[in-house]
């Protein structure tokens, strides 16, 4: 990529994460996910797609098209709910130390 | 604009954090991209479209394909709890807040880049937070379109801007669009800064204060103008596409000069017969013209001439180019797949082959998404902006019925440049006439078929 990308690729790869949803307790019933962007950090705040979440509305999707319905409270979504978040590592280490190879990894030749 | 591999810093792999737990503190939509989307998607056009996940002839049951359409404009805010087992940097991490482009910033035909996990969760090692870059491809109020190609799974993810540097404009609302059982090869994206203002908006509404307090901690749009958005500039050349409309046909195409414009046989086959040409940029008019000239249905050169009864005023005349360099970036403008319900999109790739005969370029291709009602539309340099050709098609498997947007035809503006000029200066129609006795090898190249071979001349 040209470096007019660099802050671009910079703020995508910082913010990209992934958001995945299940069912509390239920691993069978499946599990859903999406992209998401972390757009805050402190506190952690993360916007993604509203989709994975149709599963879990209390009152179906029809509650959606509700008319005039610009928002959901969370709790519109079913109490077993379980939500997860994942980011990629951090651009730079802060710290500077050399991290820790990790064990047992390696790319055979085929 | 095709999938990047995902940039990764140079060296050793740095540990992933593991996934932490969240909670959803809302969902949101945002109401003008609702009302757009029903406007350009809805109504009798409703049926032509999917925006499943899945190729329209998966089987999808009717409720599921149903739940994603009802779920299309809806996304969701999150809050992390702090704690867990994060490493120390990332709390520390210098990015606290994305910064949010302002509605009506960034132009149409601006570079993008779209991050986003193809399948999600699925294989974070791998696929987690991959890049695609395209071009902001059209707007309508909150509602963008763009060329970078998204997999299913990047519902959500961000669609950054070069300028302003990195700059969240849009999230991903639909990766996969299909019109009439067709991928139309563009993106769905909601823009960024609509959904946080509704955000916001509906942060303060919840009960809980919590979640009022954390809406102040929501990103602002950054360097946001006072008043009005900017004007959508986008690149000087993407204004001279016009709107062709010939009876119940409309397509696209070019004005050559104030009162000539450049479209397709097949959008405007007749000669004399009237049409109407709408131009979007930089005010929308609609011009009576006629067609002064069209190629015979046999002429592989698939081209018409308008005479217009008054200028297109304000619309820029293109300079045509004389040279074609395979690779070089180029874009499409045409008012495909939406017509008159938005104005043109812009589609961007590169020249992927200039066909030639006896040395003069015949038929280029692009890797441009072009889709129907884009014919007639100017093929442009992005380096220098000139005219390159006219948009005859894009390609279909007569076998399998599938169409490929991404490999498309245009005719060389070299073709037609002489015979232009000379019936701009003259009225002298013979130029064009010419194009119809095209020689035999350019209608094999037209036809897509193999080159003649060399006939042995008999010796009587």
């Amino acid at each position: 990529m040209g470096r007019q990308w660099e802050p671009s690729t910079r703020a995508a790869v910082q913010s990209g994460c992934v958001v995945s949803a299940c069912r509390a307790g239920r691993p069978e019933a499946g599990s859903w996910s999406c992209s998401g962007v972390i757009v805050s950090r402190s506190p952690g705040l993360v916007l993604c797609h509203g989709g994975i979440f149709t599963p879990f509305l209390r009152a179906g999707s029809g509650s959606l098209t509700e008319a005039g319905v610009a928002f959901l409270p969370g709790d519109s979504c079913r109490d077993d709910l379980r939500l997860h978040v994942q980011w990629g590592p951090p651009a730079s280490s802060a710290s500077g130390h050399a991290e820790p190879e990790r064990p047992g990894v390696c790319t055979p030749r085929c | 604009a095709g999938p990047e591999p995902p940039t990764r810093a140079a060296g050793r792999p740095r540990p992933r954090p593991p996934p932490r737990p969240a909670e959803l503190l809302l969902l949101l939509s945002c109401p003008a991209f609702r009302a757009h989307f029903a406007r350009l998607f809805g109504a009798e056009a409703a049926e032509q479209w999917h925006f499943a996940n899945s190729a329209p002839h998966d089987e999808l049951s009717e409720e599921e394909e149903e739940d994603q359409l009802r779920a299309l404009g809806w996304f969701a805010l999150l809050r992390v709890p702090p704690g867990g087992e994060t490493p120390p940097e990332l709390e520390r991490a210098p990015a606290a807040a994305v910064a949010v482009a302002p509605l009506g910033t960034v132009p149409k035909g601006a570079p993008l880049l779209a991050c986003g996990s193809p399948f999600g969760a699925f294989c974070p090692d791998i696929f987690l937070n991959t890049l695609s870059r395209g071009v902001l491809s059209n707007v309508a109020g909150p509602l963008l379109l763009t060329d970078a190609r998204c997999l299913p799974g990047t519902e959500g993810g961000g669609v950054f801007a070069a300028r302003p540097a990195g700059a969240l404009v849009a999230l991903v609302a639909a990766p996969l669009c299909w019109k009439a059982r067709e991928w139309v090869g563009l993106t769905l994206l909601c823009a960024a800064a609509p959904l946080l203002r509704a955000a916001r908006a509906a942060a303060h509404r919840l009960r809980c204060p919590e979640a009022s307090a954390l809406a102040a901690l929501l990103p602002p749009e950054a360097g946001s103008p006072r008043g009005s958005p900017l004007p959508d500039l986008g690149p000087p050349w993407a204004a001279a596409a016009v709107l062709v409309e010939c009876g119940t046909v409309w397509g696209s195409g070019v004005a050559v000069a104030p009162r000539l414009v450049l479209t397709c046989r097949h959008v405007a086959p007749r000669e004399a017969s009237k049409v109407l040409v709408h131009s979007a940029t930089p005010k929308s008019v609609a011009v009576w013209g006629h067609v002064v000239f069209a190629t015979q249905e046999v002429c592989p050169y698939d081209i018409a001439v308008v005479s217009l009864e008054e200028d297109l005023d304000g619309v820029p005349t293109p300079v045509p180019a004389e040279h074609f360099h395979e690779g070089d970036p180029v874009s499409v403008v045409g008012f495909g797949v939406f017509g008159q319900a938005c104005g043109p999109s812009v589609t961007s790739g590169i020249l992927s082959a200039v066909v030639q005969v006896e040395d003069a370029p015949v038929m280029l291709q692009t890797t441009c998404a072009v889709h129907g009602g884009s014919s007639g539309g100017p093929l442009f340099s992005n380096r220098s902006g000139d005219l390159l050709g006219i948009v005859a098609s894009n390609t279909r498997d007569n076998n399998t019925g599938a169409a490929y947007p991404h490999l498309n035809f245009s005719v060389p503006i070299t073709v037609l440049q002489p015979a232009l000029q000379r019936y701009s200066q003259t009225g002298d129609l013979s130029g064009l006439r010419e194009l119809d006795r095209a020689a035999d090898p350019v209608r094999v190249v037209w036809r897509l078929q193999r080159p003649l071979p060399d006939v042995p001349r008999s010796k009587l």
